[in-house]
């Protein structure tokens, strides 16, 4: 463990609770795309099956069961409680194309051709672009309300963090887990954009829109 | 040697 990866998991923890104040609060999921909330949802079950015969550590552990935990709540949230308030119309991106991609990857590029590690190898890959529908939706609508722009970038500051995780554990420890770091950089380069819109506007306490 | 047992990332 070190100060990054630290960070970029109460980041990452950050960012679950923003969605859940966000939803609680206003009583809607208005803005939040379900596919990609469903995509985490399967990212944290696929990465997890080690949770049944490897302990890393109790935080680790604790971790791991509130990351499927939440997601599964929020995917509750929005399916059940709130489903008034969810635009299928406006979610429209096709994860198949994402998930077919990812599963082949997943075949190609493991660290052994076993179950637990082709799924784990998966869920580096889906998760790494299971933002997009939630971009793409945001491209949609060209606008979004400030709290659902503060979860998406605490997820982009937790991606963002881990890249200099990798680079102190290399140094420090000579390790190198190329599935995660390529993935991980691939991810963290999909939040630029929108990193762009937050600094420039969100933070400057403008609304933030897309340029039309 | 690829991590195995490196899977301890979240």
């Amino acid at each position: 463990m070190n100060l990054f990866r630290l960070l970029g998991d109460l980041a990452h923890l950050a960012s679950i609770f923003i969605l859940l104040h966000k939803i609680q609060t206003t009583r809607s999921c208005r803005g939040i795309s379900f596919k990609t909330q469903a995509l985490y949802v399967l990212v944290f079950l696929t990465r997890y099956v080690d949770l049944f015969f490897h302990w890393v550590s109790l935080y680790n552990f604790v971790m791991k069961i509130f990351f499927i935990a939440s997601s599964c709540y929020i995917l509750y949230l929005m399916k059940y409680r709130f489903r008034p308030t969810h635009d299928p119309s406006l979610d429209t991106f096709k994860i198949e194309y994402l998930l077919g991609p990812c599963f082949v990857l997943a075949l190609i590029f493991n660290y052994h051709f076993e179950l637990a590690e082709v799924l784990w190898a998966f869920s580096i890959y889906l998760e790494a672009v299971a933002i997009f529908p939630q971009l793409f939706m945001l491209q949609r609508t060209g606008e979004a309300e400030a709290i659902t722009t503060h979860y998406l970038a605490a997820l982009g500051v937790y991606r963002a963090l881990y890249i200099p995780n990798w680079i102190y554990r290399y140094f420090t420890e000579g390790v190198v887990d190329p599935i995660a770091v390529v993935a991980g950089i691939v991810q963290t380069g999909l939040y630029l954009d929108f990193f762009y819109v937050y600094f420039t506007k969100v933070l400057q306490g403008q609304k933030f829109e897309l340029p039309a | 040697e690829a991590p195995k047992d490196n899977h301890d990332e979240l």
